[in-house]
C-alpha cells in the first residue's frame, strides 16, 4: 500500500502508541518514586 | 402540513439501514435506492450528520460518504486523557509527600 | 499419540465407584484439553463477543488428571448475571449426552466452561456456587474459564481452570497464582471468593489427524495473522483498560493524599498493601504499553517487508 492516507493512519498509531508508552514509563517512575519515599519515611521514621 | 416531515422521516429510516454495513457510499448509489435526487439525499446526510447520528462527512469531488471510525478514536482518547489527568495529580502527590 | 482418546469404561466406572476426590479436596491436579475441544471453545467463547457463553467438556479422568476430549456449546447467555443459568439448559444437555452415546462416543459430561469477555480467567460468586452443585452432584466436575477478548490482545489463549473446595474447608496457603488484570468493577467479586476455589495445570494434546489438519491450515493461519492487527481490533477494549487504570489511579492517589494530610497511622500491613497497589498499577500499565508495542511492531515490521519497494537485483 503506498498511499497518503495509509501513511496518516499508520503514523497515528505509531504515536498513539508512542503515547502510551510515555504514559506508561510515567507511572513507572511515578510507582519507583513512591517506594523510595517510602522507604525513606520507614528508615528515618523518628518513631 | 406533515407530508414533508412524514417522508423526511420515513427516508432517513430508510437511509440509516441502507448505509449501515458500509463505510464509504457512493451518493448516486443512495439516490438510486430512495429513488430520491441527488441533492436531496445530500441535504438528508447534512442533516444527520450535524445531529450526530451519523458520524461520517461527505466528499463532495467524489459524491462520497465517508463514514468516521471517531466514536472509537473518542473513547480511546478520552481514556488516554483520563490516565493523564490522574497520572498529573499523583505526581503532584508523590512531589508533596517528597 | 493417539491412545489418549481411548475411552476405557471399567477403568472409569471403577473411578467412580471409588471416588478418590471425596477424601482430598485437592484430589485433581491437571487438565489435559485436546486441540478440537480447545479450538471450539474459543470459538464459541469469541463468538459471544462482550456477552458471556457457556458449554460443556465431555472426557475421562485418569488419576489426578482431567482428559478434555470435546466440548459442546450450551443455549444459554449471561452467565454472570443470572443465579444459575445451566439450569435452562439442563434438558439440552441431557438430550446432547444421551444421543452422543447413542453415536458410539462413550464420554462422560466432566466439566463446564464459559467466557469472561475483558476481565480474565477467575471464578465470581455466581461461577463458584454454580460449580460447588456441580461438585456436590455431578462430580468428577471441574470448571473452565475462557478470556476471548484477552486472547486476541495477548497473542494466546486466556484459560484458566478450576475446581472448588467443599464448604466449610480451609485450604492451606497456596502460592500466589500467576498475576492477573482485575477490572475495579469487578475486583470485590473475585477477592471475596478467590480462596474458594484453587487453579489445575493445563495442557493440551492432540491426535495425528489433528496435527495433519493443522499443517494444512498452516498457510490460512499466515494469511489471517498477516492481515489482520491486534491494534485496529481490540481498540475498545484497550479503551477500558485504559480507562480503568485511570480509575484504579485516581483511588490510590487519593489513599495517599489522605495518607498525608490526615497523618493517619496505617498500620504496616495496610501500608504494604497501598505499596503494592500502586505496584500492581504500574504493572497493569506495563502489560497493556507491552501489548500495544507488540502490535506496533508487527505492523511495522509488515510495512517494511511488504510496502518499502524492492531493490533492482
Amino acid at each position: 500500500i503506498e498511499s497518503e492516507k495509509f501513511q496518516d493512519d499508520f503514523l497515528m498509531e505509531f504515536n498513539d502508541t508512542l503515547l502510551i508508552t510515555y504514559l506508561a514509563m510515567f507511572t513507572n517512575c511515578s510507582s519507583t518514586m513512591n517506594e523510595l519515599v517510602d522507604k525513606f519515611n520507614t528508615t528515618y521514621d523518628r518513631h | 402540513n406533515y407530508i414533508e416531515d412524514l417522508l423526511k422521516n420515513i427516508r432517513t429510516q430508510v437511509l440509516l439501514k441502507l448505509i449501515k454495513p458500509y463505510t464509504r457510499i457512493r451518493l448516486p448509489f443512495i439516490s438510486e435506492e430512495l429513488n430520491v435526487p441527488e441533492r436531496d439525499v445530500e441535504q438528508l446526510l447534512v442533516s444527520l450528520i450535524l445531529d450526530n447520528r451519523v458520524n461520517g462527512h461527505i466528499d463532495q469531488v467524489n459524491r462520497l460518504l465517508e463514514r468516521g471510525d471517531r466514536s472509537k478514536g473518542m473513547k480511546k482518547y478520552a481514556a488516554i486523557d483520563k490516565w493523564n489527568t490522574q497520572l498529573r495529580s499523583l505526581y503532584q502527590t508523590i512531589s508533596n509527600r517528597v | 499419540v493417539d491412545l489418549i482418546y481411548f475411552y476405557d469404561e471399567a477403568t472409569q466406572s471403577k473411578m467412580q465407584q471409588e471416588k478418590p476426590w471425596t477424601n482430598d479436596p485437592h484430589f485433581f491436579r491437571r487438565v489435559k484439553i485436546s486441540a478440537l475441544a480447545l479450538l471450539k471453545m474459543v470459538v464459541h467463547a469469541r463468538s459471544g463477543g462482550t456477552i458471556e457463553v457457556m458449554g460443556v467438556m465431555q472426557g475421562k479422568t485418569d488419576g489426578d488428571t482431567f482428559i478434555v476430549m470435546d466440548a459442546f456449546a450450551l443455549p444459554v447467555e449471561g452467565t454472570e448475571t443470572r443465579v444459575n443459568a445451566q439450569a435452562d439448559a439442563y434438558e439440552y444437555m441431557v438430550d446432547y449426552s444421551q444421543t452422543n452415546k447413542q453415536a458410539g462416543r462413550p464420554e462422560n459430561v466432566v466439566g463446564w466452561y464459559h467466557s469472561h469477555p475483558g476481565y480474565g480467567c477467575w471464578l465470581s460468586g455466581i461461577d463458584v456456587s454454580t460449580q460447588m452443585l456441580n461438585q456436590q452432584y455431578q462430580d468428577p466436575f471441574f470448571a473452565l474459564v475462557i478470556d476471548p477478548t484477552r486472547t486476541v490482545s495477548a497473542g494466546k489463549v486466556d484459560i484458566g481452570a478450576f475446581r472448588t473446595y467443599p464448604q466449610g474447608y480451609k485450604p492451606p496457603d497456596e502460592p500466589v497464582s500467576e498475576y492477573q488484570t482485575i477490572p475495579l468493577n469487578k475486583i470485590e467479586d473475585f477477592g471475596v471468593h478467590c480462596k474458594q476455589y484453587y487453579a489445575l495445570d493445563i495442557t493440551y494434546f492432540k491426535s495425528s489427524l489433528d496435527c495433519h489438519l493443522l499443517d494444512l491450515l498452516w498457510n490460512k493461519y499466515w494469511v489471517n495473522t498477516l492481515s489482520s492487527s491486534p491494534l485496529l481490533g481490540n481498540r475498545d477494549y484497550v479503551a477500558g483498560q485504559i480507562s480503568d487504570l485511570a480509575e484504579k489511579l485516581e483511588q490510590v492517589e487519593n489513599q495517599l493524599a489522605h495518607t498525608r494530610l490526615g497523618f493517619l497511622v496505617m498500620s504496616s500491613q495496610k501500608k504494604k498493601d497501598e505499596e503494592s497497589q500502586l505496584a500492581k498499577i504500574t504493572r497493569d500499565s506495563s502489560k497493556i504499553t507491552v501489548e500495544q508495542v507488540h502490535g506496533l511492531m508487527s505492523q511495522v515490521i509488515k510495512d517494511i517487508l511488504f510496502n518499502s519497494p524492492l531493490k533492482p537485483t
